[in-house]
């Protein structure tokens, strides 16, 4: 029984639904290593999947996507939801500017942390 | 280095049209878009630091110790800051370093003090930015040998308002920051210059260094050699004896805190997260 209970759960919310990927993003593929002290690279994450209608409670909807997503059902005219980053959080980089001067900054919305269909 | 910011599918793309040399308009669009990431990072262009440029321990350490980037297999150095920097960095977004210029210091070492100027170069720090601490740092070398340990420094940080007019004269200043320093520990020393730095940052004009005054109050009782290796503790000066290397990490640093009004401050995105 415990063994089946992720299937159920899977044929619930399809892994095609709106949720977080996996997307590590590496400063030496760019070249961007010579000036970026570090991190080497960091976890950025990205959102990919559908909105179907009905919207669940875990698709971290708001009140408008469940009303856009209804409407679409009936007219295709109107788009689903989008599946977007609805919680973002900053990293540092350390890194050295144009001038040569080393610089530790905080930079806003760089990693998610959630998705939904907004 | 720019084809590399094109996702691997548009790349295939490119080779599929059969053109395997980029056109002109294809380079075009990749430096803009490389701009663009630039930009986003506040920079004007994409910097190429020299293989001499040097990284600060203390810009390291201070990285370390707000990353959130927790990797287990790193080994953490041991945190040297004091409370005064996590407040600083508790109000600030980004934090600069600065060596100072060397062709433009000036060196007296009398008997009893030796006095050395600093001219920070902060042109780079954007009009945007409001400076909210900075600190000036300084390296002391333990004294060794027991003939010679056991001294005090007098430390003593000035603003310089007007340089000296002549070589003879003094130049005017105000005291920024005191200490009294013993000379059997190895350690950094940071001095409070946030007021002097904040003014220079919006009026460059007024920006004449900063002046290092080490007093040696008991020069006078010790040998030669007890002098000389009390007058090398506190690090303001290369010096021949030692390398290159030693001189890099151990020469002042200027340490600006400053928030661009954009996001949260270094310190507290660790906090928040726990």
């Amino acid at each position: 029984q415990a063994r089946q209970r992720p299937k159920q759960r899977r044929k619930q919310h399809p892994r095609t639904n709106c949720r977080r990927h996996a997307l590590y993003v590496d400063f030496s593929d760019v070249g961007w290593n010579e000036w970026i002290v570090a991190p080497p690279g960091y976890h950025a994450f990205y959102c990919h999947g559908e909105c179907p209608f009905p919207l669940s409670d875990h698709l971290n909807s708001t009140n408008h996507a469940i009303v856009q997503t209804l409407v679409n059902s009936v007219n295709s005219n109107i788009p689903k939801a989008c599946c977007v980053p609805t919680e973002l959080s900053p990293i540092s980089l350390l890194y050295l500017d144009e001038y040569e001067k080393v610089i530790l900054k905080n930079y806003q919305d760089m990693v998610v942390e959630g998705c939904g269909c907004r | 280095g720019a084809a590399g910011l094109i996702p691997e599918i548009d790349r295939r793309k490119y080779s599929d049209s059969g053109r395997h040399t980029p056109e002109r308009s294809d380079i075009n669009f990749l430096k803009e878009f490389e701009l663009r990431l630039l930009n986003m990072f506040g920079l004007k262009r994409r910097p190429t630091p020299s293989k001499s440029a040097v990284v600060p321990q203390y810009m390291l350490d201070l990285y370390y110790m707000h990353s959130e980037n927790d990797e287990p297999n790193i080994r953490r150095p041991r945190s040297t800051m004091g409370k005064h920097v996590e407040r600083a960095a508790s109000r600030a977004n980004t934090i600069r370093s600065f060596h100072h210029e060397e062709a433009f210091e000036a060196l007296s070492s009398l008997k009893g003090k030796t006095a050395q100027q600093f001219f920070f170069n902060l042109t780079s720090v954007p009009a945007e930015e409001l400076i909210t601490a900075a600190e000036l740092r300084i390296f002391r070398d333990q004294v060794l040998g027991e003939a010679g340990a056991g001294g005090f420094h007098r430390i003593n940080i000035y603003e310089v308002f007007r340089p000296a007019l002549a070589p003879s004269k003094e130049p005017l200043t105000r005291l920024l920051d005191t200490r009294l320093v013993q000379d059997s520990h190895t350690r950094w020393e940071s001095f409070d210059v946030g007021s002097a730095v904040a003014r220079w940052a919006r009026e460059s004009q007024h920006n004449h260094g900063l002046l290092v005054e080490v007093l040696h109050p008991e020069e006078s009782e010790g040998s030669e050699e007890v002098e000389t290796n009390r007058r090398r503790h506190v690090r303001v000066s290369r010096s021949l004896h030692a390398d290159e290397d030693s001189w890099a990490q151990a020469r002042p640093l200027l340490v600006t805190y400053s928030h661009d009004g954009q996001g949260s401050a270094v310190l507290h995105s660790n906090r928040e997260k726990r």
